[in-house]
């Protein structure tokens, strides 16, 4: 992997592949 | 660039960038039919997360054709839009 | 969607948007080192076209970059960036 690859451990155990600037963001990764 | 930290202070954080847009292509990518691509990808960048994907197209595909209309409705990318300019002047908008 | 008509006019198109994701996608994979990921990816979607790369990152990731790092830095984002807040911030900016 390059340096510009993504870290291997998300901090999260679940990913939300939403919106991130969408108001209801938080309410979907939380 | 900043993370949001845990206590909630402003921290730099480019693996918070990286992550999300790594993220967004695994989506880009089973929604484009890319199915084998995408657990590929994620084993290759070792993730073994459980990932929940939004409607389609996905994210990264909607941004983006966002970012293209406002680019090809500029005046100035409209007449400078040669094919061989093209690829510069993306960038430069 | 305006695309580059054969004729050297400005037409909308869709498909041109999607090919240059597809592209940059394609580019992406390749400089993050995911090089099965993008080889499975062209054969996916059917790609036969040439494809020329930039260099490292790639248009992709330095794109995403820019607009995360506007929105971390937002002033709004960092004074209020508790998590009920910070989606509704960017917009805002």
């Amino acid at each position: 992997l390059s340096e510009y690859a993504p870290p291997p451990n998300p901090n999260s155990d679940h990913l939300v592949a939403a919106n991130p600037f969408d108001d209801n963001y938080n309410a979907l990764s939380y | 660039m900043y993370a949001k930290g845990s206590k909630g202070s402003a921290v730099p954080s480019d693996s918070q960038a990286r992550e999300k847009l790594a993220l967004y292509v695994y989506e880009y990518l089973l929604h484009m039919g890319a199915q084998k691509s995408a657990q590929t990808f994620l084993s290759e960048i070792r993730w073994e997360k459980n990932i929940m994907l939004g409607e389609p197209p996905g994210f990264l595909h909607s941004w983006w054709c966002v970012f293209w209309d406002l680019y090809c409705m500029a005046p100035d990318c409209r007449e400078a839009c040669a094919p061989s300019s093209e690829p510069k002047a993306f960038p430069d908008f």
